[in-house]
């Protein structure tokens, strides 16, 4: 070990397996971590065959999908050994969304992320039984498709269509132009043979709005796209190129009614269709993608400072006191500044999406007795963490890489790959000033009730004592 | 609002500041309407407003969920390790707030002696932090291979694995490239 590195642990202050244990959450969690990286450590399938930032585009996709079905395929066999629900996809989550375990990120993370939890989110409890099963155990292999190449955020902007056909019991999707055609999704491109996709759903000439629909897009056999689907991968991206996304263009294509998706609202067989109970429903998913983005945001912005702060010991930079040899860079306070808050910025936000993830929890116990009064506030709490949490961690990245100056600049210093996947979520799931406008919309209500002498939710009631006294400079 | 350096009440701040941007966006809303927008196109009109209010009210939800959560930690942990656990706190804190001073400058009381004393704090906490920030980082516990990086692994060999990732370059496989024999050998010899 370096004699710098030696050095500075031997002036810890503190215990550092009692703060392990806490930033963990427990010796359990701890144990669990450490198993889980032990075993992956020791499968000769998971390393790289090839040093993945010297590979090209193609390669890189044929690697990361090599390593990830090994992963989860391995994965599988261990946690039967060891006699957990095998089926239970949670089990996988922490291996297959762990982007330190594939650096590229794995082409199969959107079956996991979005697409197992839409079917429960969507699907109703038949639905279910007809598509989750197959999803936990890799049978078949799904995406989501919301955003299309035309239209992002704005749900109700999606041209995609799906019109109910009261004959045939079917549903014909189409692209009306090529700015309907899906892009982004994960997975899309060569990976899924089915998805979820979210078109305007038309029965008897009337468009229902956004609706959920299980399509089967490859044949299970040969994984050639079905007739009536063009589909592909979107090309190179500054990061995040292990993930896999896709395009997706109908033409009339058709699939049964009883492939949408109908939890909460349904297409009944004559066409009649019935709207769901709250329209509030839907945040919950969303909520639920929000606080795992700030949680990984959180660990990726302690991973980037853990090598900026180890760099910064062992490399020396210049002379503070010229009749004594050359300091480490650490000790200039000018990179003490770049390097600190990170470390205090990483540990508030692992907090904080803690904090959220508790109040998602209490949340889901209400909707449980329909009670949805928490919901919005929720939502607007998720929408600006999300945004905040992407974006510190974007330029915290950013700056620790330029904290170990032209080391840091290349590949193999890996913070390249992590600022894709700090800018990629700075970008997926809401563009962040959109969702820092969705959280001010719900401020600017919630302060007029204020103004009214409503009471406010917690996290906003701090609120009611401004409103309810005169403004003074 | 009354201003000091204490780490509750910088929290406090960051909600005194949310509410009164809030106040002036929505009386810049309602001036809008008055005037003739829809109250859709008065909204996209205060958007640099709103944006602001919501990203600070963000960021007093962070500091307050942090802080809320290290004194909790605090009542059980050891007392060296609860005593850097506040000075991370309080260094995130003091860093937050120096990136608002205007919007403290304008809605506390804070004045110019106390925007010094809050830089000084935060200069301090840099030095408090420094000795622990290995040990901070490595209590992390991230394993090498999760890192994935040349410059980070635990034993701070940088400049051995920085030399041999570049000998994996698939252009250190041989002595001589292709290249030479195709365009740098006639070029050099005014033959290309």
């Amino acid at each position: 070990v370096n004699k710098d590195l030696l050095d500075e642990r031997s002036k810890c202050t503190f215990d550092k397996d009692e703060f392990t244990l806490w930033w963990v959450g427990g010796k359990e969690k701890l144990n669990a971590k450490r198993d889980r990286e032990h075993f992956c450590m020791n499968q000769p399938e998971f390393r790289d065959s090839v040093p993945l930032h010297f590979a090209s585009h193609q390669e890189v996709y044929e690697e990361t999908i090599r390593k990830a079905t090994t992963i989860f395929s391995k994965t599988r066999e261990l946690l039967k050994k060891q006699g957990y629900d095998a089926n239970n996809f949670v089990n996988f989550m922490d291996i297959m969304l762990g982007d330190g375990f594939i650096r590229e990120v794995n082409p199969l993370r959107i079956h996991f992320s979005m697409f197992i939890p839409s079917i429960k989110a969507h699907g109703s409890a038949e639905q279910q039984d007809r598509w989750l099963q197959k999803a936990v155990n890799c049978e078949i292999i799904g995406s989501y498709a919301q955003t299309e190449l035309g239209h992002g955020t704005f749900l109700r902007g999606l041209e995609t269509t799906a019109t109910f056909d009261e004959e045939t019991d079917e549903i014909v999707i189409n692209s009306p132009r090529l700015s309907a055609y899906k892009w982004w999704p994960g997975g899309l491109g060569l990976t899924a043979n089915h998805c979820i996709v979210m078109a305007q759903l038309y029965s008897k000439g009337r468009c229902h709005g956004v609706n959920p629909f299980m399509v089967q897009i490859r044949d299970e056999e040969t994984h050639m796209p079905l007739a009536g689907i063009e589909i592909g991968e979107i090309g190179n991206k500054l990061g995040y190129n292990g993930v896999n996304n896709g395009f997706l263009g109908f033409k009339n294509f058709r699939i049964p009614r009883s492939n949408t998706l109908m939890k909460n609202a349904k297409l009944l067989r004559d066409g009649t269709y019935q709207k769901p109970i709250s329209s509030v429903l839907n945040y919950g998913t969303m909520v639920f993608v929000r606080v795992m983005i700030t949680r990984n945001m959180a660990q990726l912005l302690a991973k980037a400072a853990t090598i900026a702060v180890r760099y910064s010991c062992v490399r020396r930079q210049s002379v503070i006191d010229p009749n004594k040899p050359e300091v480490q860079v650490i000790d200039h306070q000018t990179q003490q500044v770049k390097l600190l808050p990170q470390i205090a910025k990483a540990i508030a936000l692992k907090l904080t999406a803690d904090n959220l993830w508790k109040m998602y929890e209490a949340t889901q116990v209400d909707l449980e007795t329909g009670n949805t009064d928490r919901l919005p506030e929720l939502h607007a709490m998720a929408c600006c963490l999300k945004a905040v949490s992407s974006a510190d961690t974007a330029a915290g990245v950013e700056v620790c890489r330029l904290s170990c100056g032209g080391h840091g600049y290349l590949t193999s210093a890996n913070f390249l790959s992590m600022y894709g996947l700090a800018t990629a979520a700075s970008t997926y799931e809401g563009e962040n000033t959109v969702l820092y406008l969705q959280t001010a919309r719900y401020l600017v209500k919630v302060w007029n009730q204020a103004l009214k002498g409503q009471r406010l939710m917690p996290t906003v009631r701090y609120l009611e004592q401004y409103a309810t006294k005169p403004a003074k400079r | 609002f009354a201003w000091s350096d204490s780490t509750p009440v910088i929290i406090e701040a960051f909600q005194a500041v949310t509410a009164n941007r809030l106040r002036l966006a929505n009386e810049h809303i309602q001036q809008r309407v008055k005037a003739g927008r829809t109250p859709q196109e008065a909204t996209n009109e205060t958007g640099l407003e709103l944006v602001r209010l919501a990203e600070i009210h963000c960021r007093g939800f962070i500091l307050q969920s942090a802080y809320a959560a290290i004194e909790q930690a605090c009542q059980t942990a050891s007392r060296p390790l609860g005593e850097i656990l506040r000075e991370i706190c309080r260094l995130v804190v003091y860093d937050e707030a120096l990136r608002i001073t205007g919007d403290l400058l304008r809605f506390t009381t804070m004045s110019d002696p106390d925007l010094v004393e809050l830089q000084r704090k935060y200069e301090a906490s840099l030095g408090a932090i420094r000795p622990n920030a290995v040990s901070i980082v490595d209590a992390f516990d991230y394993p090498d291979f999760i890192l994935g990086s040349t410059l980070g692994a635990y034993d701070g060999n940088v400049y051995e694995r920085l030399f041999e990732d570049a000998m994996k370059s698939p252009l250190n496989q041989e002595p001589v490239n292709r290249t030479f024999e195709l365009y740098l050998k006639p070029f050099m010899r005014g033959k290309l």
